[in-house]
């Protein structure tokens, strides 16, 4: 059955098709079109050109267009991934796909891996460590010496760096994740699970059955 | 748990910037 809803509905410049996206992603159908919901309400808050564009990415996490979190852009930059400054659909349906919570682990590992090779070198370093610790310690209210945070640093990098060649490949990350278990538990958004609930209007106008 | 315990990758993943729930609030 055909849906007379969707016909002539104005699509964004980077739209794709939810069947296409689904069958890439842990989404269903429905939650891709739940995601377009939340897709367009970001792409316009600022500038209405169907692109997240930084700063609107920066005004829904903090609710602040103007804030600077070293986080906040590499996320941005991986979500990215054609590299051209803004945020498309597809973009931002594959890469949120990563956090869903039925994402191969695999996946979620790899992606917390280039989120923190800051320079996309193939290795996190101790340097990048230190910078992103520095970074968090400057966006919290915590205070640490100096020598509390390179006390921090170099057990981190000891206990990571098992060739203790001076950084962290990615054979190296998934080991150390696999005992450290907690350490993404952030590239799991269990609200995912719950999209079409938050954003039902289009799946109830939706065309395609799951 | 005192900070000089915590793993470096642990303190960093609280960062607000790594918090994506934010996006999903109304």
């Amino acid at each position: 059955m055909g849906c007379f809803c969707s016909k002539g509905v104005k699509r964004t410049p980077g739209y794709e098709e939810p069947t296409v996206l689904a069958a890439e992603t842990p989404f269903t159908v429905s939650e891709v079109e739940a995601l377009y919901e939340l897709f367009k309400k970001l792409s316009s808050s600022i500038i209405d050109d169907g692109l997240i564009h930084k700063e609107e990415f920066n005004l829904a996490l903090f609710r602040n267009r103007n804030k600077r979190n070293l986080f906040a852009d590499r996320i941005f930059d991986l979500f990215d991934v054609k590299r051209n400054g803004v945020i498309e659909f597809g973009e931002f349906v594959r890469s949120l796909g990563v956090f869903h919570p039925n994402a191969p682990i695999e996946d979620k590992i790899a992606f917390a891996f280039r989120l923190y090779d800051l320079r996309n070198t193939g290795s996190i370093e101790q340097e990048e460590l230190k910078e992103m610790v520095l970074a968090l310690l400057h966006e919290s209210d915590l205070v640490l010496s100096e020598d509390v945070i390179e006390t921090i640093v170099d057990k981190t990098f000891s206990q990571a760096d098992a060739k203790g060649d001076g950084k962290i490949d990615q054979e190296e990350w998934k080991e150390f994740v696999s005992k450290n278990p907690s350490l993404i538990r952030n590239m799991t958004l269990p609200y995912l699970k719950d999209i079409t609930l938050a954003f039902p209007s289009f799946v109830l106008r939706s065309e395609v059955e799951d | 748990v005192a900070p000089v315990t915590m793993n470096a990758f642990e303190l960093i993943s609280t960062s607000q910037g790594l918090n994506l729930s934010s996006l999903f609030e109304k």
